[in-house]
């Protein structure tokens, strides 16, 4: 564990913190793409299996579990309990063009061919791009609650924190994990544009507004 | 595998 990472974990969990706080404060799931959250259950499922035969520590296996439990119980709340704040007609990206390239991706690059390390890349993958839902939504309305923009804010700088401790952890450990590095790379640059204007407009004070 | 990947990570 190093700085970096304990910045963009802490980033992540703060995310899906002011998620669930949106969700509950407002009473409305308005604005979040289900798909987005389905995908996010679909990541955490598929890479935390290992959950079951491999002991890394407890902080790894309670944000584990944290993560897993979160994701799905934001797709029930957004699913049963404020269903009705949730219009589908709004959330259109067709995922079936990110969940079959990435399923074409993992079976090609992966550090073993076997269903767990196939699975682990396919993760990997879908991660980096599972924003994509939320960020078309966002594009289409052209506008957001602030508090949606935070929560985009901390999970897309939770990503670019693990940048520095990938290269921390070459010159430390010689470690190198080609395919995280790559995906989480293509899932930082993903947000350029969001950051862009969150920084240069929310953090002003200024509401979330695309230009027309 | 050629990378001592140690998923370790989150």
């Amino acid at each position: 564990m190093n700085f970096f990472r304990l910045l963009g974990d802490l980033s992540h969990l703060a995310s899906i913190l002011i998620l669930l706080h949106k969700i509950k404060t407002t009473r409305s799931c308005r604005g979040l793409s289900f798909k987005t959250q389905a995908l996010y259950v679909a990541v955490f499922i598929t890479r935390y299996l290992d959950l079951t035969y491999r002991w890394v520590s407890l902080y790894n296996f309670v944000m584990k579990l944290f993560f897993i439990g979160s994701s799905c119980a934001t797709l029930y709340l957004m699913r049963y309990k404020y269903c009705p704040t949730h219009d589908p007609s709004i959330d259109t990206f067709k995922i079936e063009y990110l969940v079959g390239p990435c399923a074409i991706l993992a079976l090609i690059f992966n550090y073993k061919f076997s269903v767990s390390e196939v699975l682990w890349s396919f993760s990997i993958f879908l991660e980096s791009v599972a924003i994509l839902p939320q960020l078309f939504m966002l594009q289409r309305t052209g506008e957001a609650e602030t508090i949606t923009t935070h929560y985009l804010a901390a999970l897309g700088i939770y990503r670019a924190f693990y940048i520095p401790n990938w290269i921390y952890r070459y010159f430390t450990e010689g470690v190198v994990d080609p395919i995280a590095i790559v995906a989480g790379i293509a899932q930082t640059g993903l947000y350029l544009d969001f950051f862009y204007v969150y920084f240069t407009k929310v953090m002003q004070g200024e509401k979330f507004e695309l230009p027309a | 595998s050629r990378f001592q990947v140690k998923h370790d990570e989150l």
